[in-house]
């Protein structure tokens, strides 16, 4: 499926960026290191839930650099109005988890 | 910590 990612490349560096500000391990960032950051959104608690289980798409309790662009993808949107969709529209889907 | 039957890897459940 070739579909592009709605996440833009210059989006991307500035995910990328506050990813490697929050100290990763491995190469991923833990709830409890993701969850300050979406809280600062001031978003309701159920929506980051929903905003978390879309994007830690294997459900390892772990954000890597391209499942925490989508969760601020959706943050950044939710703060423009938009709704969180209840599940991940294909093109949110980071090509490297097709 | 997290609420019986909630998911335990959403920190925000």
């Amino acid at each position: 499926v070739d579909i592009p990612w709605v996440v833009k490349p210059e989006e991307k560096m500035k995910f990328d960026t506050i990813f490697d500000s929050l100290g990763p391990v491995g190469g991923m960032l833990t709830g409890d290191k993701v969850k300050p950051v979406l809280l600062n959104s001031k978003l309701p608690v159920d929506i980051l839930g929903r905003v978390w289980e879309l994007s830690d798409l294997n459900r390892d309790g772990m954000l890597d650099k391209d499942e925490f662009s989508v969760a601020m993808y959706l943050v950044y949107r939710a703060l423009e109005g938009e709704p969180v969709p209840m599940s991940l529209p294909p093109p949110l889907v980071p090509p490297s988890k097709r | 910590q997290y609420p019986a039957g909630g998911s335990s890897t959403n920190p925000f459940l």
